[in-house]
């Protein structure tokens, strides 16, 4: 094979290397035995926004964790992924804070892209994770973060939220803090809803609104090990059937 | 790329070995009539060869096994061993007495993942069970 970092067969294998022709065969094949229906062409991301980590991280681990699990022989589903047999993870594309006057309360919004959801697939979980970090301006009081979906928004009025999900945690606290937002999956595969809103509100114990910014809910400008994402559990639908060779 | 795997000790008798006991991959014994018992071969890809790596994370390459060789059961024809053993499979069902089970059959199949950004940069995590031969009649 060509020279270049990454694992190198042991020496005295036979390697070959692949003609154009080959490569373009051989990619068919390997591409039908992962279930893929053809080369992603990831967009590159401009510089100055290099892709965040937190999601790849995330994911890396999971594979991990499953891989385990691909020599068991055809039994029952794996215990890692549970009845899921396709994760997606979703980088947050738009984010928007609001505090406009005073007495209303402040929000933080993180929008999802959905469009690469393949169709007919079921959501077994689905969990919004943003990391927290320690708030010393609250002390150490408890906090109530409460996760909506953004449904419909209107010009003149408050947009149409649906409750996912409410965790209670301390001020101090720090490290990720995962939502479930599964709830939300059955609108979003029964309309089609493309771009996703999830919202954060946090209280605290008297119900005064607090800024999750200054909370400690970390969003698109934290570093990229730290950004916020979704993950996405699908069903598992029945194996493909591998045609013979 | 083949990787040196653990080896079995041969058979000691001289009747033709069981069909689902046959040597591991680097004895290159024979049969007792002479032919050369067919032999696991792994094929390994390097994602890195295909060009993949900027979009595929984990795993490295794609790995599966196959055999190669003529299947230790006389049909007396000279395919390669995947295909003789689905041509002896059938036999086997119309005479079971008579001709056995073909040893190169694969009795486990495996699953496969892959850990690749989607066009939109999404990271995606795919599984699917049954989908990679790792063992098969005689290894």
């Amino acid at each position: 094979g060509s020279g270049g970092a990454g694992p190198r067969p042991p020496p005295g294998c036979p390697q070959r290397r692949l003609g154009a022709r080959e490569r373009r065969e051989m990619q068919r094949e390997v591409l039908a035995v992962l279930g893929l229906p053809g080369r992603p062409r990831p967009r590159a991301p401009p510089a100055a926004a290099r892709l965040p980590a937190s999601a790849p991280l995330f994911m890396l681990d999971l594979y991990h964790a499953t891989a385990g699990d691909d020599d068991e022989d055809g039994g029952p589903p794996p215990r890692g992924l549970g009845r899921a047999d396709l994760v997606m993870s979703f980088v947050n594309v738009v984010e928007r804070d609001r505090a406009l006057a005073p007495q209303e309360p402040r929000w933080k919004e993180f929008r999802f892209d959905l469009t690469q959801i393949p169709a007919g697939e079921v959501v077994a979980a689905a969990e919004l994770r943003v990391y927290k970090l320690p708030s010393p301006r609250q002390g150490n009081r408890t906090l109530h973060v409460s996760t909506f979906a953004v449904f419909a928004q209107h010009a003149n009025r408050e947009s149409d939220l649906f409750f996912l999900d409410l965790q209670t945690l301390r001020a101090g606290d720090e490290g990720w803090l995962v939502m479930d937002v599964t709830a939300a999956s059955d609108r979003w595969l029964l309309d089609g809803t493309k771009d996703l809103g999830l919202r954060l509100y946090v209280e605290t114990e008297d119900g005064h609104s607090v800024d999750p910014g200054l909370a400690g809910l970390l969003g698109r400008r934290a570093p990229r090990s730290k950004q916020p994402f979704m993950v996405t559990f699908f069903r598992a639908s029945p194996s493909p059937v591998r045609a013979p060779r | 790329a083949v990787r040196p795997l653990k080896r079995r000790p041969p058979k000691k008798n001289n009747e033709l070995p069981h069909p689902n006991k046959l040597p591991g991959i680097f004895d290159d014994v024979h049969g007792s009539d002479g032919r050369r018992v067919c032999r696991r071969h792994e094929l390994y890809v390097s994602f890195q060869d295909l060009d993949w790596l900027d979009w595929v994370i984990a795993p490295q390459g794609y790995s599966a096994y196959y055999c190669e060789g003529e299947c230790s059961f006389p049909l007396d024809s000279c395919m390669n061993a995947t295909n003789h053993a689905i041509l002896q499979s059938l036999v086997h069902l119309m005479k079971p007495d008579t001709v056995p089970k073909a040893c190169c059959a694969p009795t486990k199949l495996s699953a496969t993942s892959v850990l690749y950004y989607d066009s939109s940069n999404n990271v995606i995590l795919r599984k699917h069970r049954n989908m990679v031969v790792k063992a098969c009649g005689c290894h």
